[in-house]
């Protein structure tokens, strides 16, 4: 911790171990974020000082990454396997190495509607996806969300959860869905589900006045609407590391020229 | 070489071989281990910068640089260009014209930066060419 910048070289016995001074700094900050092909230094605002279930993902592909740039890539997998296999998938690193880039989307909006027994419960989901950067394509895109065991009431109960695109708002109406995928699933089941949403995100982020967000709805056996909640689909009160989220694998579409300073 | 040039090495020796031999016999001295082209250590501190609370890892990197000196002869640790070692040569017979070849970085890796964004939403970048591998004369 002697410095921002250290020579170890015990051979230049004249090159000092000092801390940067303040312009130094700000020039070498300036130069980073220049290559890191940021305008500015990013201020993401954080709630707590614990990850919650997307930088936790990101970070299991971060050291994957890592480890396969050391190590040979059947070595690799197998190591993967046996860390965190409920959190990223062999699936998501088969993406990654295609992938110049990944981005995990913070879910934006969670609205539980609890309705009567008639109508149909559901959870709502929004990311903002406007802030990826310029000359990126997504190739791959999931969204994730976390089910925990539910069998006190629904013993050897299956449900069929449906996750839909919403096409279309109305104050007075539920909403115009588009049903991207429907799958039966165990009470008992525990771990994280994906479902793709690849054309979706392609879609929203071509026309971000599309992207109204996802829904996501369960049905008991019988036919029975039930709350995401009751099935065991963790939400925004749920566990920091379970919470759902969205992420997305990109590949540059053209080449970012860096301008000179 | 320019006659005047000629009439200098006259006045110090005999023959160019002589000549040469002075200093190949200087420049292999700076040619050994401590003083060739070779990688140094160099870190770079995100943390030292400041940044821990939106670069999630690695808390930093060593990006390494090239230095050292690629001098007649060159040897084999110095991962030479066939060129360099022409040019070293050259250069012993006519410094004044032709420079010693560089000491630069033969092989670059690739980091992975995991950060967030304004928005807090996490990116996973690869950013190429952010670490000196090796060093060689070119």
């Amino acid at each position: 911790g002697s410095g921002s910048v250290l020579d170890g070289s015990e051979l230049q016995p004249n090159f000092i171990h000092r801390r940067l001074r303040n312009q130094e700094k700000r020039e070498m900050q300036k130069e980073i974020l220049s290559i890191l092909g940021l305008n500015h230094r990013p201020r993401p605002h954080l709630n707590s000082g614990k990850y919650n279930s997307a930088p936790l993902f990101m970070l299991d592909l971060y050291n994957s990454m890592s480890t396969e740039e050391k190590s040979d890539v059947d070595q690799y997998r197998s190591l993967f396997t046996t860390t965190r296999p409920a959190l990223a998938s062999l699936h998501d690193t088969e993406f990654l190495h295609d992938a110049d880039m990944v981005m995990s989307f913070v879910n934006l909006v969670e609205n539980d509607r609890e309705l009567s027994p008639q109508r149909r419960h559901h959870k709502e989901f929004k990311f903002n996806l406007s802030q990826i950067p310029e000359g990126e394509a997504i190739t791959a895109a999931e969204f994730r969300v976390y089910k925990e065991c539910v069998t006190r009431a629904f013993r050897n109960e299956t449900f069929l959860l449906s996750v839909f695109q919403v096409v279309g708002e109305h104050p007075d109406r539920d909403a115009d869905l588009f049903l991207l995928e429907s799958r039966r699933l165990w009470a008992a089941e525990e771990g994280w589900l994906e479902f793709d949403i690849t054309a979706t995100s392609n879609l929203w982020v071509m026309s971000p006045h599309h992207n109204l967000g996802l829904q996501i709805s369960v049905e008991t056996s019988s036919g029975w609407s039930i709350s995401p909640k009751e099935a065991g689909l963790v939400g925004r009160d749920g566990a920091l590391e379970r919470q759902p989220f969205m992420v997305a694998f990109f590949k540059v579409s053209e080449v970012r020229i860096r301008t000179a300073r | 070489s320019t006659g005047r040039r000629r009439q200098q090495n006259r006045n110090r020796s005999n023959s160019p071989q002589e000549a040469t031999k002075g200093s190949a016999h200087t420049d292999y001295n700076s040619s050994d281990q401590k003083t060739a082209c070779r990688k140094h250590e160099l870190y770079v501190s995100f943390r030292e910068l400041g940044w821990q609370d939106w670069i999630i890892a690695p808390e930093g990197y060593a990006a390494n640089y090239c230095d050292g000196e690629c001098s007649f002869p060159l040897n084999a640790h110095m991962n030479a260009t066939n060129h360099a070692i022409v040019q070293t040569l050259v250069h012993l017979m006519n410094p004044e014209n032709v420079p010693k070849p560089c000491c630069a970085p033969t092989k670059l890796q690739a980091i992975s930066v995991l950060y967030y964004d304004d928005n807090s939403n996490v990116i996973l970048k690869k950013y190429k060419n952010m670490v000196v591998r090796s060093c060689g004369c070119h």
